[in-house]
């Protein structure tokens, strides 16, 4: 292995990263998922974490573009040069770009993931049969609303199961449209359009407007790939026109005429020879999972190794079963140690404390209706251990907002922070001696809106409290949560009387006062919170704006479900020095 | 498919080079951009010792046969998709 001259590496090790753009090629979900894989590569070797955030500066800067793309480093079209990244350091350095002129795969070819339909987001499977015959491509047939379709196992006739191939007429991405789909004809400086263009654009994307006139509205976004959409050539990501004219011929596919390289190729227009609209038929592609982890090897601070079989090898070649080489494990830890192996085990429980002395009456004069019908159960409780400190805590079993102050649990204790209270954190307190019968590890709370009632969830318990006295443990199956859930990761109030319980990748409406979730539910979180961890550890409500905490970090979503920051747990919530 | 066997003209596509580059022309483009040979070096010997020295270099660092001839090995690794960041120089 080689490093970059003077060893340059981060002076940190728990890095960002943000991807500015995505290619059309691949839908942005599998696009996140092959970045978060490439990273994982090395962070399972060394000390280092790598963390997605959304705006603002990360240390590693991920874009897609073609060409000359902004750094003076041009890249050149189809094949050649598929991606550079720079050394560790501040501005560019650290940053990977991608070429956008090649076809990004998973390594195998085309890559459709569906949406809507019944085959819950899987990939279309090729070739597949309906009614009788197979195709290698979605297709429109079957349909009056010429929206393309495949079926995602090899017959559609026997199994049923199928989705919504990419197409601008189901949705855009990045722009500021939300993901709206095109709107045909549209209106742009004047011209009416009927197809996604490229005009306007010095980077080659393909775009539309998602109103009836960008000139007036100026909502746009960007047209995701077809299946059958060209790489390179002078047409990129238009789809093939079946059949085409060329030199007076006919083709009904791909065709490697007219080249000598035997690269297949296809018209963009009905008409080559009146057009000259081309570009070359989908391939294997590249994996952006490879090509991004020998990247991010770069951004870390290797250089490249003469060791063919080693991911620094500066040559692409598609491995299916990838695995780090000692070549590359023993350059990565050159620089930054060999890690600290698997998590530790969590240390078993404090012995019980002392049971301490707890006020008589409340502490505080609730004047208002709903608080005198509820009263709250206790004035502050006494700390059971003030030595005990939230700040080394590396994670909280539940996060949530009661009367106002932040509650962070963790292991029969917990701790308050107020933002009012120039004290900063108090606690550490005792769950057991507040809400006695609770379990010392939950995984979450809420407070109720309109009761101030607060419901605990444990394992597939729960528990609502009003002051000390409680109801429960009842199983969350009472509430019409299913089997499916494992467990409830948080909750989210919304309004009077409803309130979101999160877990795993989907979330349901609970009904307080009736105490069954809605109709309709579970719903995936990534439908409706775009942009935040699907593996949040703790979801909740804070001063009116979502929280979805994973690992040290926090994002934070408005209530028009726009993340506006993603900060540190410890530093920015409990203010820890 | 194609309805006819009669092979066609091999035609320029619009956006592609007029003429692929001849070898030596690859193999210098090459070595100057993935750092095996400096622009200046380039221009101060004469081509044929400057280039067996650079492809000896760069068949080193991609572990081929050391030659120094531009052999057909030598030219697949060039025709390779590959990385952007240079293999040789910051």
């Amino acid at each position: 292995f080689l490093t970059f001259q003077g060893d340059l590496k981060w002076d940190h090790m728990d890095l960002t990263y943000r991807v500015m753009n995505y290619s059309p090629d691949l839908d942005r979900a599998v696009i996140d998922d092959a970045f978060q894989r490439a990273f994982k590569v090395w962070s399972d070797v060394t000390p280092l974490t790598f963390t997605q955030i959304y705006s603002g500066e990360a240390d590693i800067m991920i874009m897609f573009g073609s060409q000359e793309h902004g750094d003076g480093y041009p890249f050149d079209g189809k094949d050649g040069l598929l991606a550079h990244a720079f050394p560790p350091g501040s501005g560019i350095q650290g940053d990977a770009h991608f070429d956008d002129d090649e076809f990004w795969t998973l390594g195998t070819g085309l890559e459709v993931k569906t949406r809507y339909g019944n085959a819950n987001g899987a990939s279309c499977h090729f070739p597949f049969v309906f009614e009788g015959r197979s195709y290698s491509r979605c297709i429109t047939e079957g349909r009056t609303d010429g929206m393309l379709w495949c079926a995602t196992t090899a017959s559609y006739d026997a199994d049923k199961t199928y989705g919504f191939c990419p197409s601008e007429l189901l949705y855009t991405t990045g722009g500021n449209s939300d993901g709206s789909p095109c709107v045909f004809p549209f209106i742009f400086d004047g011209t009416s359009y009927d197809t996604c263009t490229t005009d306007g654009r010095s980077d080659g994307y393909r775009w539309c407007a998602t109103t009836a006139n960008f000139d007036q509205d100026k909502k746009y976004g960007f047209c995701p790939n077809r299946d059958t959409a060209v790489i390179g050539g002078n047409s990129q990501g238009d789809p093939c026109v079946f059949p085409f004219t060329f030199l007076g011929q006919s083709y009904s596919a791909c065709t490697n005429q007219g080249r000598q390289d035997g690269k297949l190729w296809c018209a963009t227009t009905s008409n080559y020879d009146t057009d000259k609209k081309w570009g070359f038929c989908p391939d294997r592609g590249y994996s952006i999972f490879l090509v991004a982890a020998h990247e991010f090897g770069h951004s870390l601070g290797l250089d490249h190794s003469s060791v063919r079989e080693a991911l620094m090898y500066p040559m692409y070649s598609y491995v299916q079963d990838f695995q780090l080489h000692e070549d590359d494990v023993q350059g990565i830890q050159y620089l930054y140690g060999r890690g600290s192996g698997p998590e530790p085990t969590p240390p078993a429980p404090l012995p019980t404390e002392e049971p301490q002395p707890m006020p008589t009456e409340a502490g505080s004069a609730s004047t208002t209706e709903e608080e005198e019908e509820t009263p709250e159960p206790t004035a502050e409780p006494s700390p059971v251990d003030p030595s005990r400190d939230a700040c080394i805590e590396r994670n909280f079993d539940a996060i949530t907002e009661i009367n106002g102050e932040l509650h962070f649990f963790k292991n029969g204790k917990y701790w308050i922070h107020s933002s009012f209270w120039k004290s900063g954190i108090r606690g550490a307190f005792s769950i057991a001696d507040t809400w006695p019968g609770l379990p010392a590890v939950i995984d979450a709370a809420f407070q109720d809106v309109l009761t101030k009632r607060i419901f605990f969830f444990a394992g597939r318990q729960f528990w609502v409290f009003s002051g000390k006295n409680a109801v429960g443990p009842r199983g969350i199956e009472k509430l019409g949560i299913g089997k499916e859930a494992g467990r409830i990761t948080g909750a989210l109030q919304r309004g009077r009387g409803k309130v979101l319980l999160f877990s795993g990748e989907h979330y349901w409406r609970l009904d307080v006062k009736v105490q069954t979730v809605d109709k309709g539910y579970p719903r995936a979180t990534d439908d409706v919170f775009t942009g935040v961890p699907l593996d949040a550890r703790n979801v909740f409500l804070y001063q009116d704006k979502y929280h979805f905490c994973r690992d040290s970090f926090y994002w934070r979503m408005t209530p028009r479900y726009q993340v506006d920051r993603v900060g540190y747990i410890k530093y920015d919530l409990l203010q820890c020095p | 498919a194609p309805l006819h066997s009669k092979p066609q003209a091999v035609i320029t596509f619009p956006g592609e080079l007029l003429s692929a580059p001849s070898d030596v022309e690859l193999a210098e483009s090459y070595l100057l951009r993935f750092g095996y040979i400096q622009e200046a070096e380039a221009r101060r010997s004469s081509k044929h010792v400057s280039l067996a020295k650079a492809l000896r270099r760069m068949q080193k660092q991609l572990g081929l046969e050391e030659t120094g001839e531009l052999d057909a090995s030598t030219l697949e690794a060039m025709r390779a998709p590959r990385c952007g960041v240079p293999d040789v120089g910051g």
